[in-house]
């Protein structure tokens, strides 16, 4: 059943207390994980049931991945970390991350949502702190495509001069950021006005290269799109006009 | 109108380009060429334009020319984001009989309503004999909810809560608060004490005595830090270090990193330093014990 997850999170105790072969639960109970019942779980059933959110892509809140991560933790359960969500290891208690595998480690968590933390939270300052430790970027904003290929949304938090002085690979992160800053916006407009690659002179670019854009294109400034060829522009606002279509009034609007 | 429509009267065969407003490239040509007749009888299809304030203020002129005394409720449940234009006293001269109405109206695709206009609205449902059932409260949401008055709230039958989704009340002042934590208390009381109970008392905890805090800190709940944030300050520095290790569970060192809110803060002053050590998360800032190996023990056999 496509249960909510209020109905889920009532649900979820009673469902652990019968089975402990977690691959029979759907996505929709997953996202019912309640810290308390999963608190009654031995290692090897608490390290099935978190592989399993993965598996099942469930989508679980703050509350509940940082009780997950916690658990793990507490159990030493945190090195075989590429099984369990990148979500998850937003979570982590970051200073079990050991050295060696933290190349792995944070490039995994990268490609969670940092949304799931508070702007400025110590947790997601840290983890960008560590991230760029880890990969021998230090202080640098010059950022090489190999970074930039582990970094995934961290770069978001960066600061925006990295949008110019890096590879051209970081419009790739760019477009994984949840919202971007008035700062990366100024930098993101410098840079497409350019012309450097891959984009290359707005006069160039049809409709499927703001199609590639993706959520970026939104944030093209008036004097980049008056460079843009007007059919172009004309076909890709009627591509978005059906891609939107029964999308709400303020995605529209946008 | 002000000017002369240039580009040809709007017809409902115009509308069937989903662009056609590049051809109305201004709010006074959309004006101009826009006859109200065709606005009546073409009012959704209009509002699913990508169309900008202005020429949204030129619809609800038009409408209010249409329907002096009010626009009436087949057409209310078109409005869309057109119906974020009026205010309250405009509000005021509804008929909101349908629920289907109201949820139309609640749509959240079409935008967040400010609070005096909303609490009027629901005035409007109540007032023509709607109830706040289940499915009322699961399209006001959490937010809204702490919009209506407390009078309107005090209508809310148990049993609705008992069946509604989960509704983040935490935006609500303190005494809206308590007034829904009273009414989801009567509704999960058949659950006290069974697992599920926390997960349904959970969203209306910001309302709770400190006497029911105490019972669920003997329950191993594993309270979220953002749920015990979100706890009646007043009531939480009633609490002691044991109620808020029972209440916290495995999430106790979260505490460490909300030592700084103001609750938290005010609680830890109030707390023997000896105490909070037991927890062992670090948390500094108590008051110096009595006695040099003072414990909770000895404070209750000296006092």
């Amino acid at each position: 059943k496509q249960w909510s997850s209020q109905q889920a999170a009532i649900l979820f105790g009673n469902v652990l207390s019968r089975t402990d072969n977690y691959t029979e639960l759907s996505a929709f109970i997953l996202q019912g994980f309640q810290c308390n019942a999963a608190g009654k779980l031995s290692a090897g059933q608490l390290s099935s049931l978190v592989r399993e959110v993965k598996m099942k892509n469930a989508n679980l809140s703050d509350g509940q991945l940082s009780c997950a991560a916690r658990l793990l933790a507490n159990h030493n359960l945190d090195a075989n970390f590429t099984d369990y969500p990148p979500d998850v290891l937003l979570f982590f208690p970051l200073d079990q991350v050991d050295g060696a595998n933290c190349e792995r480690f944070y490039s995994l968590a990268s490609q969670g949502d940092l949304s799931l933390l508070a702007n400025g939270s110590a947790q997601r300052t840290r983890l960008l702190e560590n991230a760029l430790r880890c990969f021998g970027v230090g202080n640098s904003t010059a950022l090489r495509k190999e970074h930039l290929q582990h970094l995934g949304a961290f770069v978001c938090d960066m600061d925006a001069s990295v949008i110019n002085d890096s590879d051209p690979e970081v419009l790739q992160n760019l477009k994984l950021c949840p919202e971007l800053s008035n700062s990366q916006v100024m930098a993101l407009n410098t840079r497409l006005s350019s012309g450097t690659p891959p984009y290359n002179a707005p006069e160039s670019w049809n409709d499927s290269t703001l199609e590639d854009l993706g959520p970026l294109a939104f944030y093209i400034n008036r004097s980049i799109w008056n460079r843009i060829n007007g059919q172009e522009r004309v076909a890709f606002f009627r591509s978005l006009s059906d891609a939107y279509d029964g999308q709400s009034a303020a995605q529209k609007e946008k | 109108a002000t000017e002369e429509c240039q580009s040809g009267p709007i017809t409902a065969s115009t509308l069937e380009d989903p662009l056609f407003i590049i051809l109305y490239d201004s709010a006074g040509q959309f004006d101009a060429c826009l006859d109200k007749e065709v606005l009546r009888g073409s009012l959704a299809t209009l509002l699913e334009q990508p169309l900008p304030n202005d020429y949204l203020v030129v619809m609800k002129r038009k409408l209010d020319e249409l329907y002096p005394s009010g626009v009436p409720e087949d057409q209310l449940r078109l409005l869309g984001f057109l119906a974020h234009q009026y205010n309250a006293e405009e509000i005021r001269r509804w008929n909101v009989t349908s629920s289907d109405t109201l949820a139309a109206l609640l749509n959240p695709d079409n935008g967040a309503w400010d609070a005096a206009p909303l609490r009027e609205l629901v005035a409007r449902y109540i007032a023509s004999g709607g109830t706040l059932s289940n499915p009322i409260l699961d399209l006001l949401g959490g937010v809204y909810l702490c919009y209506l008055g407390e009078d309107q709230l005090q209508q809310i039958n148990p049993e609705a809560i008992r069946n509604a989704e989960k509704l983040d009340i935490s935006t609500c002042p303190q005494s809206k608060k308590d007034i829904l934590y009273g009414k989801a208390s009567t509704a999960f009381s058949p659950e006290e004490g069974t697992s599920p109970y926390y997960s349904l008392i959970q969203p209306y905890l910001g309302g709770a005595s400190a006497e029911d805090l105490k019972k669920l800190a003997r329950s191993q709940v594993d309270m979220d830090i953002n749920t015990f944030l979100n706890l009646n300050p007043e009531e939480l520095q009633a609490l002691s270090v044991q109620d808020v290790r029972g209440l916290l569970g495995v999430n106790l060192p979260d505490l460490k990193g909300a030592e700084r809110e103001p609750s938290v803060a005010g609680w830890i002053r109030r707390q023997y330093q000896s105490d909070l050590d037991t927890l062992r998360i670090g948390l500094t800032g108590g008051m110096p014990s009595p006695l040099p190996t003072g414990s909770s023990n000895d404070r209750v056999n000296a006092s």
